[in-house]
């Protein structure tokens, strides 16, 4: 079954996973050119070193999607400097409410022949 | 069922909007559904507002009085619905503009209602009759986990493991039949999600996810809302 869950174990050179350790091998200059490109600016040189352990982490995150989602490309985004907690506070927001969505109607099925 | 549509290329979805720092992608989501809705019933597509709802929707549900719409603390998009049938509907976006922010009083101004919502509803966790809302009804208001969104770039996601505890508002606008996964050596069909982090996310703004298997929840929480015709 193509869907069976298979974790790939090793790393593969032709696969994004090479060039995600060479994204953690230069997070230096990687920082640096995220900084540029998404404007990001800090209050002082302590919050810069903070951000710039969670922009790693999320480095070795990206990398763990990369291995978890090999059809999709990730990487460095404009929410690189957030910790998820951060990122789910500041852009999510959606309350999911089980019971709520149960005492709505259900759309009639739909045809879907042709 | 045709094997791929797309809202975007008949007129349906407006531009990419940004929320900014703001738990208010529910906003947006119900927003973006009713741009839809409209449009399908007046032929005009108009942008509407996301503030107003920020602002005035503080609908809670019936069931539990303590989960609310609360701004950019977050809501629901089916609460969302309610409250626009109730209030009257939505203005626009010029007249109401998005500020990022709840801090501000409702101002909320009934005679300037640009769409109306005429009724909404539940769609099964079926990805045939899910696309069979999206064509027949329009773009469709879904939640997603977006644990993933956070280091997507580009492609289709489809990833083996993921939460269905969604958290995120987003859009279906339309699906491919043909999204290539190297890993699974086949093409995979994927829903196209709008978003609303701005252009610079995603590809330009969008989202490609897996289609058929429930991924990240984005199948179990789908809603359809139609407009007034006018």
């Amino acid at each position: 079954d193509e869907e069976t869950l298979i974790r790939q174990v090793v790393d593969s050179a032709s696969t994004a996973g090479g060039s995600k350790d060479d994204l953690l091998l230069n997070a230096d200059a990687h920082f640096s050119s995220f900084l540029r490109d998404f404007g990001k600016n800090y209050s002082g040189p302590e919050e810069h070193a903070h951000r710039f352990k969670v922009f790693k982490a999320n480095l070795r995150r990206a990398r763990r999607h990369q291995k978890l989602d090999p059809s999709a490309v990730h990487g460095i985004t404009k929410f690189s400097d957030l910790t998820p907690a951060e990122f789910r506070r500041m852009y999510l927001g959606l309350r999911k409410n089980r019971r709520s969505f149960r005492t709505i109607h259900d759309a009639p099925n739909l045809p879907t022949n042709d | 069922l045709p094997s791929d549509f797309d809202w975007r290329d008949r007129g349906a979805v407006t531009g990419v909007k940004d929320q900014g720092s703001c738990g208010s992608c529910w906003s947006f989501s119900a927003a973006a559904a009713l741009e839809g809705a409209n449009y399908l019933a007046t032929g005009h597509l108009i942008s509407l507002s996301e503030q107003q709802m920020v602002d005035c929707d503080h609908t809670c549900d019936d069931s539990e009085p303590d989960a609310c719409d609360e701004g950019c603390n977050g809501g629901l998009m089916t609460t969302a619905f309610e409250y626009l049938l109730k209030s009257g509907g939505l203005e626009t976006e010029k007249d109401y503009p998005y500020t990022g922010t709840d801090r501000g009083a409702c101002k909320f101004d009934k005679s300037e209602v640009a769409a109306s919502v005429s009724n909404f509803s539940v769609v099964s966790v079926d990805e045939d009759q899910i696309a069979a809302n999206l064509v027949k009804h329009g773009p469709l208001a879904v939640g997603i986990n977006a644990v993933f969104m956070q280091t997507y770039i580009g492609g289709v996601s489809c990833p083996y493991i993921c939460s269905k505890h969604q958290d995120h508002g987003v859009l279906i606008v339309g699906y491919g039949s043909a999204g290539y996964a190297p890993i699974r050596l086949k093409d995979k069909p994927y829903w196209i999600i709008k978003n609303s982090w701005g252009q610079n996310w995603g590809e330009h703004g969008y989202y490609k996810i897996c289609k058929g298997r429930n991924i990240c929840g984005v199948e179990a929480m789908v809603s359809t809302v139609s407009a007034v015709t006018s």
